[in-house]
């Protein structure tokens, strides 16, 4: 555990909980992706099976099972609880253009060809493009909430974070997973263009909107 | 049934 990878799950943690409260408290989950959300609950699913077969730390076991709580809370809340504000009709990316080759990749390219390895390597490689869905629709409606883009600000930052944990871990400790260094610095190049609107414009007080 | 692998990250 080093630093960067610590700030790296506490913005994680960070994300999901802004977003959790942003949809509790405005009881609404308007401008929010069910997609990306339901995609999010099947990374942490699918890498998280090692629940139940290796005990790491009580920090790794209490963290995953806060991620999939969470996960699972918010795909609740947009699908079940708060249906009638959920933005179905700009919701539309198509899914199986993204878990299909996902899939299919987990199955060519892993560490190990076993059950659980191939689906950690899925969600892996799920992980790093998990957030389409939300990126599209916020480029179809033209807008974000703010507190939207903080969400995704953390979540940014969570994977930049992670990449530094990774050099740091190379010198170190001669850890090198090259998987989910590739899927990481793939997902954290999708969040270059976020960040740049959310610094020339939501941290100048502005509403996150795109040109027409 | 164990891992090969551990993955010690989240």
């Amino acid at each position: 555990m080093n630093i960067f990878r610590l700030a790296g799950d506490l913005s994680h943690l960070a994300a999901i909980i802004i977003l959790l409260l942003k949809i509790w408290k405005t009881r609404s989950c308007a401008g929010i992706s069910g997609k990306s959300q339901i995609l999010f609950a099947l990374v942490f699913t699918t890498r998280y099976l090692d629940l139940l077969t290796s005990f790491i730390s009580l920090y790794n076991t209490f963290m995953k099972v806060v991620y999939i709580g969470c996960a699972y809370a918010t795909v609740y809340l947009i699908y079940m609880k708060f249906k009638a504000t959920y933005d179905g009709n700009h919701d539309t990316f198509r899914v199986e253009f993204l878990v299909v080759p996902v899939g299919g990749l987990a199955f060519l390219v892993n560490h190990d060809f076993s059950p659980l390895e191939i689906l950690w390597t899925f969600s892996i490689y799920l992980e790093s493009v998990a957030i389409l869905p939300q990126l599209f629709l916020i480029s179809k409606t033209g807008e974000a909430e703010t507190i939207t883009t903080h969400y995704l600000f953390c979540l940014g930052v969570y994977r930049a974070l992670y990449l530094f944990n990774w050099i740091w871990r190379f010198y170190f400790e001669g850890f090198f997973d090259m998987i989910a260094i590739v899927a990481g610095v793939v997902q954290t190049i999708l969040y270059c263009d976020f960040f740049y609107l959310y610094v020339t414009k939501v941290l100048k007080g502005k509403k996150l909107s795109l040109p027409a | 049934y164990a891992l090969k692998i551990p993955h010690d990250e989240l």
